[in-house]
This record gives structure tokens, C-alpha cells and sequence, in this order.
């Protein structure tokens, strides 16, 4: 459901 | 404590303050707000989600800086994220604000509420037939819209009156998003000790600057909330204006929160 969020929240720190 | 959250907003903000305060009368001229007021209502909402999103995307990469942060469960994130992103945005806002000629850092300048006039209602070709029509010259089809506005700007304002530094305004944001009374947290504790933690740590840094009197002065936190819910009012009210309207129109992480 929070796909966009879900993959911003797993990259490392950009 | 201090460090890591005045660092986590430094290294996210996408303007630095000295640059924000630098530009701070660098306005729009009227030419320009004309432009933004002749665009269709869809076109400025397109534009405005986007670059609520960009900031949206800083407020994410500012949580995950965030000590303690990346250690609470994903679905924790995410509802803190839901429902704080937007308020941080906002509380930033006062660092993008001129208090003295109520403008705010948009696309580049500074612009007044007026700038913001098209996401209310059809832009000025649309008045002019109205006009020769012979109905109201202003007829205005979103009109909780401009109450929204002015009602950021005002918050902004507010904000603005209390000078907070960087270092403060990093720990409203953080006590914002590590707020453990957010609805449907797995982990409520978890995040409670987080908030305790920088509650005492913002204490300090106040008794340090003697600026304890800033607690007191602030804004209550329902203020933001209702600044959210107008906001999710008029984007439902906008979506119920133009239903055809694709929702690949807006941003995903956009549609995804709102």
C-alpha cells in the first residue's frame, strides 16, 4: 500500500 | 542527541537559512504572479503537490537520519511518516518565510498568498467570461482553498515571530515526527522513548540558550492538525471538481500519503 514510501524508507541515506 | 538532529536537518534542508534570508526580498514581479494566477486550477494543483513533494521527500531522509529512527518496525515509519511529513513541512516553512512582507520561498522567489490565487478557482481567462456574462468577476470555485492559504501563512507568520535558530526548528520538526500518540502504532513505547529523549534534550539546549520561554509561545499542536485536515478538505473537494482528472497527475509518494 505504501510502496513509494516503503522503497524511500529502505535506500540508504542519499 | 542535539547534534544529530540539528545535522539530520542541515544535511536535508534543500535551502540553507543564510541563502533563504539572503534572497528574502527577491520577489516575484507582478508579470510572474500573473502567470501563476492565469494557470487552470489543475495546473497549479499539479504544480504545488509537486513541490510539496520534493519536500516531503527531504522530511523522509531527515526521519531516516533521525537517531533511533530507523531502528523503530517499517510499519511504525511509515504511519509516523504519514502523519507528521506534512506538518514538517510546514514548521520548516517558517525558515522559507519574510515575515515582514508575508512571502514565501516558491519555485525560486518570494510570493504572497495572491501567487497561490489559481488553486481556488479558474484562472483569469475564465473571469473575464464571467465577466462579459455579466456573473460575479470572481467567482470562486474552491473557495476553503484561499482560507487554507491564508491560514498557512498565517501559521507561518506565527512561527516566524518567535526567531527560532536551526537548532530549534530541527527539534520542532523531530518532536513532531516522534510523536507517540500518532494513532495505530505498533510500537508506542518504543517511539515514546525517542520523543522522551528529545523532549530532554530540546530542554537542555533551551536552558542552555535561555530560551525556555519559547516552549510556552508556541503554537498548539492542534493548529497543524487542522492545517492537515483543510489541506485533505480541499484536495477532496478539488478531486470531486475534476473527476476525469488522471490520478497519474500527481505525484506518486503524493497520492500515496494524501
Amino acid at each position: 500500500k505504501h510502496r513509494i514510501l516503503h522503497k524511500l524508507l529502505q535506500n540508504g541515506n542519499s | 542527541l542535539t547534534q544529530n538532529v540539528l545535522k539530520s536537518y542541515l544535511e536535508t534542508c534543500a535551502q540553507r537559512t543564510e541563502e533563504l534570508q539572503r534572497r528574502r526580498w527577491e520577489t516575484f514581479s507582478s508579470q510572474e504572479v500573473c502567470a501563476y494566477q492565469r494557470q487552470s486550477m489543475a495546473e497549479m494543483w499539479q504544480r504545488c503537490a509537486g513541490r510539496l513533494t520534493e519536500a516531503i521527500q527531504q522530511v523522509v531522509e531527515f526521519a531516516k537520519r533521525l537517531q533511533g529512527f530507523m531502528d523503530l518496525c517499517q510499519h511504525d515509519q511509515i504511519v509516523l511518516l504519514k502523519a507528521g511529513a506534512l506538518e514538517v513541512v510546514l514548521v520548516g516553512m517558517c525558515r522559507a518565510f519574510n515575515a515582514d512582507n508575508r512571502t514565501v520561498f516558491f519555485e525560486g522567489k518570494y510570493g504572497g498568498t495572491e501567487l497561490f490565487r489559481a488553486l481556488g478557482r479558474a484562472g483569469d481567462s475564465g473571469r473575464g467570461r464571467g465577466q462579459a456574462e455579466g456573473t460575479a468577476s470572481d467567482e470562486e470555485l474552491l473557495p476553503g482553498c484561499h482560507d487554507l492559504i491564508s491560514s498557512i501563512f498565517d501559521f507561518a507568520q506565527s512561527l516566524c515571530a518567535l526567531h527560532c535558530s536551526d537548532s530549534e526548528v530541527a527539534f520542532l520538526c523531530a518532536l513532531v515526527l516522534l510523536n507517540a500518540s500518532r494513532p495505530w502504532l505498533q510500537e508506542q513505547a518504543k517511539v515514546a522513548v525517542l520523543q522522551g529523549h528529545l523532549e530532554v534534550a530540546f530542554r537542555l539546549l533551551l536552558r542552555r540558550t535561555q530560551r525556555e520561554e519559547l516552549l510556552a509561545r508556541l503554537p498548539p499542536a492542534g493548529r497543524l492538525r487542522a492545517l492537515c485536515s483543510q489541506h485533505l478538505e480541499q484536495l477532496q473537494a478539488f478531486h470531486r471538481l475534476h473527476p476525469g482528472l488522471l490520478p497519474a497527475a500527481f505525484p506518486p509518494l503524493y497520492r500515496e500519503l494524501f
